[in-house]
């Protein structure tokens, strides 16, 4: 599904240049559910980005579902992001004039769904992340956490093919948390890949496999559930 | 030291009332390291802006070293925020035109502090949460867990005699994490007090004494340390 070729991604800063990720080789199958673990700067949001068609690596190749991402414009490229993509933000990034329920429907308003339909699926993921009682309240009159639950919402209301999760329970007590991970296992039983950034190392084993990433390298770690 | 008498914060969202802290008595002596747990949403993050002086409860009394906290204007309770407590942020509120050494000298500015002495204090702190490397990035550049490192830097520069995090390892890997805690209880050893909200056990045990919050309710936990 998703092939990573001799993936680099440096910056320059200053007269420096950072190698953030150090040529990384990467795929992931269809319906894999994927864990990547790693020390705080290594390159984990920086991997998602590229994955999620949010930045473009500096050097190597990216194939998503048989197409070279490199070649792709910028029609195309939004396309996979609102369809195929659905990625929760280790910021959140959730849009602070919009209310709870705005902010999860935004999606299937750019997916043309029917008001009706929209605000059903809607009411039902908010209900899901334990929200309901927030729905008309703002980004900014919300805990940490339900913050992070909102921005799950929204990224799973579009049921995208693939799953980018940034750190989603980092926010979350153990039970909210396990709420969140019960339902990405469902996703996951549906057919969907889930690739999840965590410090989390008893969140982490619940994905089928799990990699490390180490000073900009890749390293395939022992899952528990292979 | 402090003391939080029949407390309550509640607020007024449309027509309704939301009570978020319920008649709360919270009692901290001098050198006690105190951890918070309790569910996202239950209002660890209110308690604790209330605490630091950056909120004033609805009703009840805070006493804060023998003086009522309601009883105070403007330029007492500034000087309470800059000399006596530290705070790290659930959100990090780091300022995004100020570099990582810009913004973890700032408070010796506010409290006047020699040049010479004030960057020399920083580059300390910075290096003790291992972010030497980074002293000329800005925010935007930072990983997740590098800006909650530098929002910790910035909270213990003036060496508070209360230092209030709210979730200071949240984004954090687990090696991490451990530094951090230990440089807390450094701190604690020097005599100070530390409340620190967590949801994660492990972190949370490393305190003296444990209180939950449930439901705008505090109750007192057993703690390993005690
Ligand atoms: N715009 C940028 N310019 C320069 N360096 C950057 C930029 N964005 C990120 N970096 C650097 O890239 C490195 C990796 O960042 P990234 O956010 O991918 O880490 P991470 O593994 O997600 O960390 P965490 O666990 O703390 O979230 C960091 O050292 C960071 O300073
Ligand atoms: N400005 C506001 N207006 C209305 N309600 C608010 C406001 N700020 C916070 N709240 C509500 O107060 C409650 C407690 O929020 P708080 O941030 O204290 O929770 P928390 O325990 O820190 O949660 P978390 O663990 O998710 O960070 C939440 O239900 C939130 O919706
Ligand atoms: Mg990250
Ligand atoms: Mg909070």
């Amino acid at each position: 599904l998703l092939e990573m070729r001799d993936i680099v991604k440096s910056y320059q800063v200053g007269d420096e240049e950072q190698i953030i990720l150090d040529h990384i080789d990467f795929t992931v199958d269809e319906n894999q559910f994927v864990s990547v673990l790693g020390p705080s700067g290594s390159g984990k949001s920086t991997l998602m980005n590229i994955i999620g068609c949010l930045d473009m690596a500096t050097g190597g190749e990216y194939c998503l579902a048989g197409q070279l991402i490199e070649d792709m414009d910028q029609t195309e490229l939004a396309r996979i992001r609102n369809k195929e993509i659905g990625f929760v933000f280790q910021s959140f990034q959730l849009l602070n004039r919009l209310s709870v329920l705005e902010n999860v429907e935004l999606p299937l308003i750019y997916a043309h769904t029917p008001t009706h339909e929209r605000r059903q699926k809607a009411l039902e993921i908010i209900d899901r992340v334990g929200l309901s009682h927030r729905i008309d309240y703002f980004p900014n009159q919300l805990s940490g956490g339900q913050q992070q639950r909102v921005a799950i919402a929204r990224a799973v209301i579009t049921q995208p093919s693939i799953l980018l999760a940034d750190e989603p329970t980092g926010a979350l007590d153990q039970a909210t948390g396990r709420a969140v991970l019960d339902l990405f296992k469902e996703l996951h039983r549906e057919g969907r890949t889930i690739i999840m950034i965590t410090h989390d190392a008893s969140i982490a084993s619940a994905a089928q496999r799990i990699v490390k990433l180490l000073d900009g390298r890749l390293y395939e770690g022992e899952a528990a559930n292979a």
